[in-house]
């Protein structure tokens, strides 16, 4: 079970840096596709609205999957390890920050091409943490199942 | 290109602008919504993301406000725990949970500690229902009340650290050992709830440890428990009650 539970955190540990530089991916391709609609004139937003009005709106998910529970799972905000900081370097190289924080400036092929990038980069992320999602659910289902049938005891924690 | 955003740091620092300010602000606003969707993972989904998202920005800004580079630490580390904090401080302050549900959850806690001081254990469900006088639904109707709110407002209920951070139940007990400073008084803080937590119903003790120490989901310790998640919700509701009750015993 010590073994089970160590591949487990390590798992963990590494979904949850995968979850946050996928969560960073997603509002950077999300601002970068707000800019894009801006242009074309759609969307409500007023083409002198600067970005930072709009970035609740922007940043905000929609609504999860019908049927989830809140706090069906503990769910903690952790500091970013080191797997977070090399994958954000990596992303930072394909979409630069000056870019992003300058995003009206760049011309519409740009733009596109910014999208792009940075949307092959969530896609990666969001596989990546699918497969981890499926190997920490069936560690956790083989866990659980062995509180189940008595190998183990909440008592050997406490 | 971290070259340049260390130029703008530095800019900014020598010579605060509105605009390298607003150009740190795009740059690290996805880091709020990665705050705001963890947190809101424990709230009903009534909950407005984009009003998290906006007292989120308000502590990127004074994370960015108030960073110094010079101290060597990394900047998103600081800013997500401003982040947190001030997502947490703005629920706490509009004290989005129902008084009514407040005052109730007040009333169960108050017939525990009472029945606990008689009976010397944890009392049972029927033992608290009778305390308040009422039916064992009308109790567990209260259990599902509250946990409908969100685990969050119960772990709201139950934050601790004095020093700075507000640590919910769930940082406490979480498996990572994250954060700078604060360290010390997290190990002292799992200490004092592991034993407590050893003190309660078997129930309450495997619901609790599964779901904080062992990561199970609501529907995991159903199956084991051979009980839906929902039961598993009402156990897990009246089991943070009791800890509650007991720590401030
Ligand atoms: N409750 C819950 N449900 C989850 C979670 N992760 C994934 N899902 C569910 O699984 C679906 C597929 O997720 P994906 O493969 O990561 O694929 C996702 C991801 O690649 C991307 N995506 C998700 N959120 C965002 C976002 O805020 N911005 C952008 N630009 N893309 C997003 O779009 C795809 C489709 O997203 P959805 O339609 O929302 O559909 C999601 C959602 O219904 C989670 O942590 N909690
Ligand atoms: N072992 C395991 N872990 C899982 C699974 N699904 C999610 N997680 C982890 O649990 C955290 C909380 O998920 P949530 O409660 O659904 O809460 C989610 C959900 O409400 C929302 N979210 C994330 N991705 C999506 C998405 O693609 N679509 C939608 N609609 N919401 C999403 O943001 C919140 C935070 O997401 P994250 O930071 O990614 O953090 C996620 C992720 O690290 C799973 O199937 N197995």
């Amino acid at each position: 079970l010590e073994q089970l539970r160590r591949i487990r955190v390590e798992c963990s540990q590494v979904e949850s840096d995968i979850s946050l530089v996928r969560r960073v991916s997603q509002g950077r391709l999300d601002i970068v596709g707000h800019e894009s609609t801006r242009r074309s004139g759609a969307g409500g937003s007023d083409a002198d609205t600067p970005v930072l009005f709009d970035l609740p709106e922007i940043l905000s998910d929609g609504p999860a999957p019908s049927g989830s529970t809140p706090g069906a799972r503990a769910v903690s905000v952790g500091a970013p390890g080191e797997v977070a900081a090399e994958l954000v370097k990596s992303l930072d190289t394909m979409a630069s920050p000056s870019a992003l924080s300058n995003i009206e400036t760049l011309s519409d092929g740009d733009l596109r091409e910014l999208f792009e990038r940075i949307r092959s980069f969530e896609v990666e992320m969001s596989s990546i943490r699918r497969q981890l999602h499926e190997r920490i659910d069936a560690i956790q289902s083989e866990i659980g199942r062995r509180y189940r049938d008595g190998e183990a005891s909440v008592d050997s924690i406490l | 290109n971290a070259a340049d955003l260390d130029e703008v740091w530095t800019r900014y620092k020598d010579n605060p602008t509105q605009e390298d300010r607003d150009q740190l602000i795009v740059y690290y606003a996805p880091l709020v919504k990665y705050v705001a969707g963890r947190i809101a993972s424990g709230l009903p989904q009534n909950v407005d993301q984009a009003d998290l998202v906006s007292y989120g920005m308000f502590g990127l800004i004074d994370a960015i406000t108030k960073f110094d580079p010079e101290r060597g630490f990394k900047f998103e580390t600081y800013a997500i725990s401003r982040i947190k904090g001030a997502v947490l401080d703005e629920l706490r302050s509009i004290d989005w949970v129902p008084r009514s549900v407040r005052a109730k959850a007040k009333s169960v806690e108050r017939a525990m500690t009472k029945l606990e001081a008689v009976l010397h254990r944890a009392p049972t469900d029927e033992e608290i229902a009778e305390e308040l006088e009422m039916t064992m639904d009308q109790l567990l109707g209260i259990y599902n009340q509250i946990s409908s709110l969100g685990i969050v407002a119960l772990d709201e209920m139950l934050s601790f650290g004095g020093g700075g951070e507000s640590l919910t139940l769930g940082d406490t007990l979480a498996d990572r050992q994250d954060g700078p400073g604060g360290m010390y008084e997290r190990v002292e803080m799992r200490q004092m709830l592991a034993e407590a937590i050893n003190k309660m119903s078997e129930r309450a003790k495997i619901v609790l440890t599964l779901y904080y120490y062992e990561n199970l989901t609501l529907a995991e310790i159903g199956n084991v428990l051979g009980v839906t998640e929902s039961r598993v919700c009402q156990i897990h509701t009246k089991a943070v009650l009791q800890l509650r009750s007991r720590l401030q015993a």
